[in-house]
């Protein structure tokens, strides 16, 4: 099983939005997806229409050894995507793990116990921070995708990223990469997203996708519908952005 | 001295760029400001100038008891605005601060031995997250600021934000209140935008600023320049919706 998480500490930039439509889209393809949320907000459960009272075994309780995988499992409107949500406990977990053994690597023993052949792809959805959370999904994953939205802040945020990501690969995961930094919320029209755009393929080079997100609203509107903007309208200039970045991604992967 | 904490959960909602502004505004009409940094990401050191270099002591020594508020708090290229900076290193604090003694109220006890007369107000940046630094921050003010992108994610984030502040209400500080909530990156041609801030002005009221911030380019070049908006170009629409919501804000405050 692929494992990949979806991770920035800088808040807005579209992790939500890129784990859910490249979950999506994947799973259109025919590839079996768990999407596991990890962002105490819950968005990318909200996004994929699990509601709040069907929550009641969540990531929350999967991290502190409260449900087995299978129980915290839920099947999404989209075939072959599973979802693991995430309730504001999570919020309390940061604290609770810190006096738990192994606590950086609850995710990955849970990863480890998944039924062979089950799925072929597990995205884990991060929220915005550094804290135990994202740290445990970094030591659980292969590799990560880096939504990088084109702006000044964003751009600081990505040195901070990769010295976290050198730092977990020498204390905790020595496989840890980065399979792409995804650009969003693209638009052509302000010079500081084209500056931007360059600066990240000058220092990164290839492992910026090709594949540029552009703004669009309607990406924003799909979640109030609780469903992703694949589904919502896949027609819109997002819809096909994410799924041209979708292929892309299938050709870094190895075959499934 | 007045204490307000600028915070939401939800990421890139516009705090670091609410709590840049309205500190510039503050001093601009004639208040003594210290803005405090409590982010791990530094955007608001950054927006303010402050090099890296500079940061030898920040909000985290400060938390953790490694040095005195005197010792951290540096001059910004405003007059009248003060800077706590923050370094990476906080996002560390966030664990470490698990096993102190009124963990909590690390920051409060901090601000009660400011040098009375200092300052007239206190801004605290916060991160995207309600983990010990936030919960710090809600802590030690008496009121927030709460920016709200009118977007459907964030909206969904505000009832968990509430809840929060409930709960610090009842077990840490009984003062606590929303002085406003701010909405930001409004644009008038989307229809979200409009539906998001009838609904919220529907469930908060009077809560709700009248003054928006649309979305403006200009408050995103800002920060590249190590300046404030306000600064680097005054006559744009996002500064001058800036120097609408602090003249709002005055007018809720105590005088000065
Ligand atoms: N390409 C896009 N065009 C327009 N809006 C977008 C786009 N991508 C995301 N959005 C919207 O921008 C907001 C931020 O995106 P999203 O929530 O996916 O970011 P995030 O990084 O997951 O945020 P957080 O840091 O809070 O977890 C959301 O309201 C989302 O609907
Ligand atoms: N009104 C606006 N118009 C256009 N861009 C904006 C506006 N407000 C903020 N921005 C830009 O949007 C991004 C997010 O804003 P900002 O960093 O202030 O949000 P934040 O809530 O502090 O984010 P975080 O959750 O990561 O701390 C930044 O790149 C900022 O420059
Ligand atoms: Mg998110
Ligand atoms: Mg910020």
């Amino acid at each position: 099983m692929i494992r990949i998480a979806v991770a920035n500490q800088k808040g807005g930039v579209g992790k939500t939005t890129t784990a859910i439509n490249l979950a999506t889209a994947l799973a259109a393809t025919g590839w079996r997806v768990l999407l596991i949320d990890l962002d105490p907000q819950g968005n990318a459960s909200t996004g994929l229409g699990i509601r709040h009272a069907e929550r009641v075994h969540s990531s929350y309780h999967l991290l502190i050894g409260g449900c087995l995988l299978e129980e915290a499992v839920k099947a999404s409107r989209v075939p072959r995507l599973d979802v693991v949500p995430a309730t504001a406990d999570l919020s309390g977990a940061e604290i609770e793990l810190v006096d738990f053994k192994n606590r950086s690597y609850r995710l990955a023993h849970i990863l480890d116990d998944a039924p062979p052949g089950r799925w072929d792809i597990v995205l884990i959805d991060c929220p915005p921070s550094l804290g135990l959370l994202t740290i445990n999904a970094m030591v659980a994953v292969q590799s990560l995708i880096v939504p990088l939205q084109c702006e000044f802040f964003a751009l600081e945020g990505l040195s901070q990223l990769l010295q976290t990501i050198e730092r977990i690969r020498a204390r905790f995961n020595p496989v840890l990469s980065i399979m792409g930094v995804a650009l969003t919320m693209y638009d052509r029209r302000n010079k500081l997203t084209e500056q931007v755009a360059e600066d990240t393929r000058a220092c990164l080079g290839g492992v910026v996708f090709q594949t540029v997100i552009p703004r669009n609203v309607r990406l924003s509107e799909a979640p109030s519908h609780g469903m992703p903007a694949l589904i919502y309208d896949h027609k819109c200039p997002g819809s096909e952005a994410y799924i041209a970045l979708a292929r892309e991604l299938i050709g870094r992967l190895p075959q499934r």
